[in-house]
């Protein structure tokens, strides 16, 4: 029975996309079967990919309206064992063509739920906003990654990011849980790095994850060529920061 | 005559707010009075400039409503001729809030036309989003500074903002000019950095401001202190970038 988990946080460039992305190829790495779903019309994990975003036809837009199905709209990367719902730049109108329909934050739950019995892990990269197309996220999923950028600015936004989840859970989806919360471009030789590992260690404990993505250039670059970390260097920083999170996440969710 | 400048992108974490925050105080020191509009529900200008987000009663979203005047919503703030309308977290609110009403693009324009007489510059921070917000604040400004990040998904966005800025241009406000295009974090022994400062000067040449804004750790120490960089330090490559930034934009509009 696979895991739907969704990487949000409404403050913007704090690694959601890099995460989901790289998690994903690295799950892969691992031997396990991955679904990414580009939830954001940047579309960034799409092409980060290497799917060029201009010739994307079709995906989360329409899995979203209901015109086609999870399994029509999926397709294939050169990542072993990963598959994409890309986005498109037509997902920015989904918010507004979705507001008047009854079960507007269930839309991305019925089209989705089917999915875990075909894939160990469905990831779901979230836009910097709470709109509607991330509450269809958080109301699918079975957990939360929450990326914290090692800087003041990612500290602020956490109590409304953990206020919306809290009412996601109430009204929406009972089962949602946090997965963890992940510092990411940590830089050891900067004080205020260190003060914010600190500082969310101390107020959320074991609900970090041990592993922490150091600030690496090569995670900045692999988008440029389309690759995941791990087939563009996997001997860098980034790569063994990431394996090392699949692993933990492995042995956290060890019935799966 | 007062110019009015939006300070826009929709691509996540790549220095609105750093920008509109320590620009606004750049501005002041060279004696210029300045008015920052915080239209982003993150807040992260409102509590940059030393302003505690949970006491804030009312600020961009009564403004939007039409239910104070801006001259009621604004406040004073510790820096040198700096005014300030803050944000509050119910402006999440105001995209559904406005929705329905026949003039929605035009609520801000209508609410802050009048304040070009009594300041030399109007700053608006905008949200990582192309959503009803940003569009307000694109159909009020005379001209929008796109800040571009150093890195490869800063260039992705591009394109899409550029499409933005047209149809705004053509359907709601001609006389948008596009100020300058800002690179921000450049790290000169980072290939990739210096990757797209060539690309985006190529591209757009003389759209480019001359000043780049270089990554240095006290901008990003500064809002802990909910201080600009010239108050944090004065002295820092930070607060020379943005000095330089304030001078060659003043030049640029000679007349003012
Ligand atoms: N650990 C890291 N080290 C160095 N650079 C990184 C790291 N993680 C992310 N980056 C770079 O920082 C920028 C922001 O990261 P990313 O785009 O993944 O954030 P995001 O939260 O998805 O942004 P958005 O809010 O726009 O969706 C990107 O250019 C990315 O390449
Ligand atoms: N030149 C710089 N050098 C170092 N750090 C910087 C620089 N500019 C911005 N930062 C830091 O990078 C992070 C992102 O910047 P900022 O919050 O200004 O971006 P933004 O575009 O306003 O983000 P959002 O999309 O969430 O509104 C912040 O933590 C900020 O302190
Ligand atoms: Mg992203
Ligand atoms: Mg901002």
């Amino acid at each position: 029975m696979g895991k739907i988990i969704a990487i949000a946080n409404q403050k913007g460039g704090v690694g959601k996309t890099t995460t989901t992305v790289n998690l994903a190829a690295s799950l892969g790495v691992l031997e396990k079967k991955v679904l990414l779903i580009d939830a954001d019309p940047q579309a960034n994990a799409t092409s980060g990919l290497g799917i060029d975003v201009e010739s994307v036809e079709f995906g989360t837009y329409q899995l979203l309206e209901h015109t086609m199905s999870a399994q029509e709209a999926i397709i294939k990367t050169d990542s072993p064992n990963l598959d994409l719902i890309p986005a498109h730049i037509d997902l920015v109108a989904i918010e507004i063509e979705l507001v008047d329909k009854d079960e507007r934050e269930y839309m991305m739950k019925k089209a989705i739920s089917h999915l875990r019995d075909s894939y160990d892990y469905v990831l779901i990269d979230c836009a910097p906003s709470l709109g509607l197309l991330t509450l269809n996220a958080l109301t699918a999923a079975d957990a939360v990654i929450i990326p914290i950028q090692c800087e003041y600015f990612a500290l602020e936004g956490l109590g409304k990011l953990l206020n919306t989840i809290k009412s996601v859970q109430k009204i929406h989806n009972p089962n949602l849980d946090i997965e963890g919360m992940l510092l990411t471009m940590f830089d050891s030789r900067l004080r205020l790095s260190n003060q914010v590992v600190e500082e969310v260690r101390k107020h959320f404990a074991d609900m970090v994850f041990d592993t922490i993505i150091q600030r690496n250039v090569r995670l900045s670059e692999a988008p440029s060529y389309g690759e995941s970390i791990i087939k563009y260097d996997a001997s860098s920083k980034g790569a063994t920061n990431y394996l090392n999170l699949a692993h933990e996440i492995v042995k956290k969710n060890k019935e799966i």
